[in-house]
This record gives C-alpha cells, sequence and structure tokens, in this order.
C-alpha cells in the first residue's frame, strides 16, 4: 500500500458518496446517468468475485463491501426510489456499444482463460468506460449541478492518483499490470476534457458547469 | 516471466 493507493481509494469512495448523498438529499437524481451507476455496480460485482475466495487485508474486504453496497444502494435510488425525477430521454447512451466489445476484449485479451481472470479482465475494461454515459448525458444537456462536477473531479481524481501508485510500485516493487495500466490511463484520458471544463468553469465560482 | 497481478488493488 502507498500513499498514492490509499489516497486514491479515499478519493473514490468520497465521490460515491458525494453522488449518493446529493441524489438523497435532493431525493432527485435529475442529471445523473443511471447507466453510468449500473455499469459501475457491474464492474464491482465482477471485479470482487474474489470477496469469497482471496482475503487480501481487512482494508480490502471492507472497501470492496462498502464500494459494492453504495453502488447498488445508488442504482436503487436512481431506479427504484426517485425514478421519477430520472431523465432517462437524456440518458440515451447505447450502453451496447460498450459492453460487446469490452466483454469481447476480455475473452480476447487476458492473463489466462479462467472464468475469474476473464470476469476479472471484463470489469477493469468495463470501468474504463463506464462513465462515458455520464460525461455523454452532461454534453446533452449541456450543463452539470456543482455537486455532479464535484463528484466526477473526485472520480478522475482517484484514477489519476491511480497512475501515480502504478509509477510508484513500478519503481518500488517492480508491479507492472499491463491490462489494468493501460485501461487506467485510457479512463483517466477520459477525465482530461472534464478536468478542464471543471477548472475553468466550475472552481471559477461559476456554480453550474454549462458547456459552450 | 510475467509478473501476475495479486490482484490487491481496489
Amino acid at each position: 500500500m502507498n500513499i498514492f493507493r490509499l489516497s486514491g481509494d479515499v478519493c473514490h469512495l468520497v465521490a460515491i458518496i458525494i453522488l449518493f448523498l446529493k441524489i438523497w438529499r435532493s431525493k432527485s437524481c435529475a442529471g445523473i446517468s443511471g447507466k453510468s451507476q449500473l455499469l459501475f455496480a457491474l464492474v464491482f460485482t465482477t471485479r470482487y468475485l474474489d470477496l469469497f475466495t482471496a482475503f487480501i487485508s481487512i482494508y480490502n474486504t471492507v472497501m470492496k463491501v462498502v464500494f459494492l453496497v453504495l453502488a447498488y444502494a445508488t442504482v436503487s435510488l436512481i431506479y427504484f426510489r426517485f425514478r421519477k425525477s430520472y431523465d432517462s430521454e437524456s440518458d440515451s447512451f447505447r450502453v451496447e456499444f460498450l459492453l460487446v466489445p469490452v466483454a469481447g476484449l476480455s475473452f480476447l485479451e487476458n492473463y489466462s482463460f479462467t472464468p475469474l481472470e476473464i470476469l476479472w479482465t471484463f470489469s477493469i475494461y468495463l470501468e474504463s468506460v463506464a462513465i462515458l454515459p455520464q460525461l455523454f448525458m452532461i454534453t446533452k444537456t449541456g450543463e452539470a449541478e456543482s455537486i455532479t462536477t464535484h463528484y466526477l473531479f473526485f472520480l478522475g481524481l482517484y484514477r489519476t492518483l491511480y497512475l501515480a501508485n502504478w509509477v510508484w510500485r513500478y519503481h518500488e516493487e517492480g508491479f507492472f499490470d499491463q491490462i489494468a495500466v493501460v485501461s487506467g490511463v485510457v479512463q483517466t484520458i477520459f477525465y482530461c476534457d472534464f478536468f478542464y471544463l471543471y477548472f475553468t468553469r466550475v472552481l471559477r465560482g461559476s456554480g453550474k458547469m454549462t458547456l459552450p | 516471466e510475467r509478473h501476475i497481478n495479486p490482484k490487491d488493488e481496489l
């Protein structure tokens, strides 16, 4: 464990909590892409199957459970409790265009052709594109509430910190996981455009982020 | 030999 990975995990947890509380307290999921949240729940489900077979540490187990619970709780808020406020019209990204290539690639490019390994690989590839429906929805509506942008900021920060974590681990331990790193770099690149808008608009105190 | 990821990351 290193400071980059720990702070990355904390940012990830903060992002998920920010989103959950935003929906829970505003009793609305307007502007939130339910599809992205479904994809994240699928990422955690397919990645954390080793929850019962491999014990890494208390921290690892606790964080996996917390992420799974919060992911499914957020999905249930969007699709059940506050479904009237769900803007399915703007959340129109075709997720099959993500799931099919990701599933295909996880069968082609993996470390070993076993169910657990393929599902883990699937979750890694899926995580790098899971935010696209949300980013697409923001471009479609042309705006995002500032709390939603803070959620995206912490998600992007978590991914950026994971890149630093891999540099550190490569330098310290010679650790290098090609699938995770390549996929993580792709994922972080998707946030660059958002980061630019976030720093130039939201942090200038304009509150809402409106796209040009 | 390829360094198998210990899958210790979240």
